[in-house]
């Protein structure tokens, strides 16, 4: 999971952006 | 009632592809075609106009690192690497946009969400150069949502192996343009992809694989109502997924190449963590 941090945080929030 | 619920997804993935892609075909082929009125795209073709062009393009300023400090290597290195890094940027917002679209798939949040992780991880890439196709044509590519046409012959005139990365998706384009599917094809071609049930390391295949046999159906019937006198454009399309997947390969190739090579390149975190262990 913590390998690919990002990509569980985008598909899990919908509305608060990840900082891109 | 079963070709009717067909098209009801392929409507929900049409009005999906709309709201998450801000640049559609139909209004790229209309910037390329000169009929936007004033609104033309500033042309991008040498060095000169592409430091001109910078303020169209949303750079953050890097810094400069010490050994390349002299006077004139440093314009040219910094003017060139800043280019690479707003491509990366852009990368990263597009990759935010396919999972949003991804999202909206039915069925793929109610998938495990590792496979989630993982058909994003794999798919992503792929999604991006299908998407890039209708920006392009064989002179040159529409970028920064189509304010900026950037030419072929100038992508093909950067260093090595800045140089090497666009001709393939040039060449793989002007193959896949000829097609001409419109965004509404494009919307279930993608969702396709997404779900494709041979990923490495997915833990549960078979409602992917069933998820993708709905949109394939929908994909089908949407190409035969669209495209009554295209033969074949079904068996045609599917036959492109084949060359992505050498394309995705060899750009990542590419972007290892880059990081072994270009010490002060670095790789946006989560384009890293898609490419990392990829291929």
């Amino acid at each position: 999971k913590e390998k690919h941090k990002i990509l569980h945080q985008l598909l899990q929030n919908s509305t608060s952006p990840v900082d891109l | 009632p079963e070709a009717a619920d067909l098209r009801a997804l392929a409507r929900h993935l049409y009005e999906a592809y709309l709201k998450y892609f801000p640049l559609t075909k139909a209004k790229a082929r209309a910037i390329l075609s000169g009929k936007t009125g004033d609104n033309v795209p500033f042309v991008i073709h040498d060095m000169k106009s592409l430091m001109e062009g910078e303020q169209f393009i949303n750079c953050k300023q890097i810094p400069v690192p010490e050994h390349h400090q002299q006077q004139h290597i440093k314009l040219l290195y910094a003017v060139e690497l800043r280019f690479f890094q707003s491509c990366q940027s852009r990368s990263a917002e597009a990759v935010r946009e396919v999972t949003e679209f991804a999202k909206s798939i039915p069925g793929f949040v109610d998938l495990d969400l590792n496979d989630q992780v993982t058909l994003l991880k794999y798919g992503v890439i792929e999604v991006l150069i299908i998407m890039m196709s209708p920006l392009m044509n064989k002179d040159g590519t529409l970028i920064s949502y189509g304010q900026i046409f950037m030419t072929r012959e100038f992508l093909k005139s950067l260093r090595k192996p800045f140089c090497q990365m666009m001709e393939p998706k040039f060449e793989f384009s002007v193959k896949f343009n000829t097609l001409e599917l419109d965004d509404s094809d494009m919307a279930l071609f993608l969702a396709v992809i997404i779900l494709s049930g041979d990923r490495p390391g997915l833990l549960n295949v078979k409602p992917i694989e069933q998820l993708q046999e709905t949109v394939l159906h929908s994909l089908e019937l949407q190409l035969k109502l669209n495209h009554p006198d295209s033969l074949q454009l079904f068996a045609k399309l599917l036959q492109k997924m084949t060359d992505l997947r050498q394309i995705v390969t060899d750009h990542v190739h590419l972007i290892q190449l880059l990081k072994k090579t270009e010490i002060d390149m670095c790789l946006h975190p989560l384009l890293q963590e898609i490419m990392k262990d990829l291929y």
